[in-house]
């Protein structure tokens, strides 16, 4: 595994998330599950919890944009750069922007996970960097995985827990 | 029709944008194509490192399906 340089890493383990807008990929319900058993991994094994917020800014906010949505990272259309995330810091920083040209899909092997995908993510909103390990979430390329048995890899958990130590209530 | 660019040019395309969204290879801006060069094998070298893969510096088709797998826009390597 592998974590920013530098301390990028939130203060905090109390953190707030807002879903600002929807794919027409996929119902509201089932992007609203998917993102939050994307976080739901992280907490189970660090002491962070989340808590969803309707209005105003959440540490980490979600929103779905196409192109150039002025981040200076734009998107690529079709395939190619599916989502991306920044670092924990203020403003723009735990954010995760998905490419909504992408099709996301919420159970089926085609197209794209969006719980994984997210997980990917969240990974970076919370500090991690890309792994060089081919098996862990936190490899750069997209690899599918059943979703009804995904457990965090090995080398995910030793990342996160380096950052912010065990889940507490195991 | 449309005549087909080279595969070469395509694939050299797309190192160029791969290396230079998620390596920090500078955009071109000059023509000294000897110092671009250099700069290019250079992150491909940290590229083919970073998954693994053979380190040459030069672009191969191993390198190249690599590079359009989909994947997360946040860089390998911090700048």
């Amino acid at each position: 595994y592998s974590t920013f340089a530098g301390d990028y890493k939130w203060k905090k383990h109390d953190l707030t998330y807002r879903i600002e807008n929807y794919t027409p990929d996929m119902s509201v319900a089932e992007v609203d599950d998917s993102i939050k058993k994307a976080l739901q991994v992280w907490a189970d094994v660090t002491p962070l919890r989340f808590t969803r917020i309707y209005t105003g800014t959440a540490d980490i906010m979600i929103s779905f944009v196409v192109g150039d949505h002025r981040d200076g990272y734009p998107f690529d259309g079709p395939n190619g750069f599916l989502a991306h995330a920044f670092p924990p810091y203020e403003g723009l920083g735990g954010d995760a922007h998905f490419d909504d040209d992408e099709t996301f899909l919420y159970r089926s092997p085609e197209g794209y996970n969006l719980f994984l995908v997210a997980a990917h993510e969240f990974g970076h909103s919370l500090g991690l960097e890309h792994s060089q390990d081919p098996g862990a979430l936190m490899y750069p390329t997209y690899v599918y995985r059943d979703v009804d048995t995904f457990s965090l890899p090995q080398d995910d958990v030793n990342g996160i827990q380096s950052l912010y130590g065990k889940n507490p209530d195991i | 029709s449309p005549i087909a660019p080279p595969a070469d040019e395509d694939r050299e395309n797309i190192a160029e944008n791969y290396l230079n969204r998620l390596y920090g290879l500078p955009k071109q801006t000059s023509s000294d194509t000897e110092r671009r060069s250099s700069a290019m094998s250079l992150r491909l070298k940290e590229m083919q490192q970073f998954f693994g893969l053979k380190v040459t510096g030069k672009l191969n088709d191993e390198t190249v399906e690599v590079m359009k797998k989909p994947r997360c826009g946040v860089p390998d390597i911090a700048a």
